[in-house]
């Protein structure tokens, strides 16, 4: 079956959408058929790899709305995907999507759709992945229900490790209660300092918890990372000899061993 | 009246956290009797205080729906708040929050709960400062509807741009239908580094845009900041001699002047 995988963590800014970019786009430049669905409202996904989108008849929101009305999917997932300049095909976030939640008080399993609406796409890619908003509602709550392996990305930083819990416990009700096959494929650390002591108390701390789930790459804070979207690429196309491309790099290695 | 000030931005992980401790702390250090209310269901602000709640009968959720039901809040109220080490009085939040929208679909005015609860209370302070989660949600409303003031936390990079459209265009509506005296403070740049281009090139894009509202401090990338909440106290206590807490000690004199 197709890999199916969601960058989560409800902390702000802990790097979800550099990575979900950057794995998209490097299993892209490897030949894979990969698709990259923005479930954040803010959008970062889709115009980091210059993709905005203006049919506004053709959202995530209108897909995620059909599937729970029962309507047929096919036509508004041909509409909504486009494929970017990285060779990543992409299902664009609106700011719409923000109010999801009003629409669906009154819906019954509203946490399915998402699931339902990649079944309808799935066959036709290798990789699929998630971009996820900062928080644990009912956007995150599809995604987690949706994919089969989570990656955390974690910055080394007091307040990261805070949020751990919350996720996890989250994940546990998600794997009881709707997809007992979800399971965290890799911890990543993010603009990770091997230097300081700070940093490596948190490494340390999520070594012992996680063990084999921590990935061996790291990736380190990075300027070309936070550039690289204002041109519309990745990182891993725009600047592969980068210190954060190849950190990317080594991460998609190990996924795919 | 007192200045009851918001920290606020959608874009996750801009420091505003960071931004309301460190204001909160630098004006009780002043002698000034401040309130933080802490609206994340992360709780960043007050774990990054030294303030743990765990009386499960008394928290700013129960006072919202207390609100809601019309009931008295001064009990609760009382039973909430707790003092911090620095000085600051808070409002802790707890993870229930993150479901009060379920709570108040059928409320009617939800956005006007927390402009209750706080005056109730407002006599009593100098300062009163929210933290606010990564969203435009129900929260965040809360605290647009609540406040007078507006500080919005901006990283110098491309993504974080991207998002103040969005907020103004909330800010707009708020200031419509519920709270007309609603207005921005200040904006402040956050983990700064003037000499990269690309903050140079957001900075002057800030600058042209809001004029006067650009705080003339910026706060630069410092490692006191992030290590400051491990020992649950802010910057401007722990490490009065930092880059980062000289920064915020200067934005404090601009709000005060
Ligand atoms: N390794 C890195 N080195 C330098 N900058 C980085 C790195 N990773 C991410 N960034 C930058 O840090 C900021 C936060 O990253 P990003 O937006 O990917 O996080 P996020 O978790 O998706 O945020 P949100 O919670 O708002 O969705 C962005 O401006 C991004 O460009
Ligand atoms: N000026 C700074 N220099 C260095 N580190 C900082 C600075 N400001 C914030 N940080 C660190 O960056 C991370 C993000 O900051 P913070 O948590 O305050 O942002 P936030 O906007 O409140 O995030 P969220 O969206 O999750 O609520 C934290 O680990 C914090 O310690
Ligand atoms: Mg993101
Ligand atoms: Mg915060």
């Amino acid at each position: 079956t197709v890999p199916i995988v969601g960058v989560v963590n409800q902390k702000g800014g802990v790097g979800k959408t550099t990575t979900a970019i950057n794995l998209a786009a490097g299993f892209a430049r490897r030949g894979l058929k990969v698709l990259l669905i923005d479930c954040d409202p803010q959008g970062n996904a889709s115009t980091g790899l210059g993709v905005t989108k203006h049919n506004p008849n053709a959202t995530l929101l209108k897909l995620l709305l059909d599937a729970a009305d029962e309507k047929p999917l096919d036509q508004t997932l041909k509409d909504c995907m486009l494929e970017s300049a990285d060779g990543v095909f992409v299902i664009p976030a609106s700011s719409d999507l923000a109010g999801l939640d009003g629409y669906l008080s009154q819906s019954v399993g509203k946490e399915f759709l998402l699931k339902e609406a990649v079944a309808a796409i799935e066959q036709e890619f290798e990789w699929i992945i998630f971009d996820s908003p900062p928080s644990l509602g009912i956007l995150t709550i599809n995604i987690l229900t949706a994919c089969e392996g989570l990656i955390v990305p974690v910055q080394s930083e007091f307040y990261a490790m805070e949020g751990l819990s919350q996720l996890l416990k989250t994940v546990q009700s998600v794997q009881k209660r709707m997809n007992p096959r979800l399971k965290i494929v890799k911890i990543v650390l993010t603009m990770h300092d091997p230097r300081s002591r700070s940093s490596q108390q948190v490494s340390k701390e999520l070594q012992d918890y996680f063990g084999d789930s921590m990935a061996n790459a790291f990736i380190p804070r990075n300027i070309r990372l936070s550039e690289a979207p204002s041109f519309g690429h990745s990182a891993v196309t725009l600047f592969p000899q980068s210190k954060g491309a190849e950190a990317y790099e080594r991460l998609i290695e190990e996924l795919l061993a």
